[in-house]
């Protein structure tokens, strides 16, 4: 453990967090996008399936509980309790133009063809691209209250924290997994122009994101 | 192809 994976792991606890108490005590998830969610879901399903195979930490372990808790209980919001709130319109993004290739790229490319490491390739990828739900709807509806952008800013930092995790392992331990790797540059360069409207608009102390 | 390794990142 290091500290960029550290400040990482608690940059994404933070995001999720936000998220989750920002839907529950506005008792709305407008502006939200619930395919996002259920993409983020499904990356943690498919990625800690190993939860009760191998043991690495106690850390470890009560992480990835929370972020699946979390996760599956933001989704449940969303779609059951605060429904009616759910702006279905907006969230128009086609998933399976998401899915389908990231299954397929995780069957190509994969460092062992077995269930459990197609599905951790599979989580690897899908994540890099569960964010664009979101995005397309905040273009889509051009705006976006200042607390989904405190989301957004989070999430996109944890991957970029991740970046500089494997820069530092790579040199003081040899360590390279070049599918996270390549993965997550390609999931932080999806935020870049996120991080210039949040730098230049949110933190100006405007109330809300609205796009040019 | 990476040796195998323990996943020990979330």
């Amino acid at each position: 453990m290091n500290v960029f994976r550290l400040l990482g792991d608690v940059s994404h606890l933070v995001a999720i967090i936000i998220l989750f108490l920002k839907i529950f005590r506005s008792k709305s998830c407008a502006g939200i996008s619930g395919k996002s969610q259920v993409l983020f879901a499904l990356v943690f399903t498919t990625r800690y399936l190993d939860l009760f195979t191998s043991f690495i930490s106690i850390y470890n372990t009560v992480m990835k509980v929370v972020f699946l808790v979390l996760s599956y209980a933001t989704v449940y919001l969303i779609y059951l309790r605060f429904r009616s709130s759910y702006d279905s319109e907006s969230d128009t993004f086609r998933v399976e133009f998401l899915l389908v290739p990231v299954a397929g790229l995780s069957f190509l490319e994969n460092y062992d063809f077995t269930p459990i490491e197609i599905l951790w390739t599979f989580s690897i990828y899908l994540e890099s691209v569960a964010i664009l739900p979101q995005l397309f709807m905040i273009t889509k509806t051009g705006e976006a209250e200042s607390i989904t952008t405190h989301y957004l800013f989070f999430l996109g930092l944890y991957r970029a924290l991740y970046l500089a995790n494997w820069v530092w392992r790579y040199h003081t331990e040899g360590f390279f997994d070049q599918i996270a790797v390549v993965s997550g540059v390609v999931q932080t360069i999806f935020y870049c122009d996120f991080f210039y409207l949040y730098v230049t608009k949110v933190l100006k102390g405007n109330s809300k994101l609205t796009l040019p | 192809k990476l040796n195998e390794k323990k996943k020990d990142e979330l």
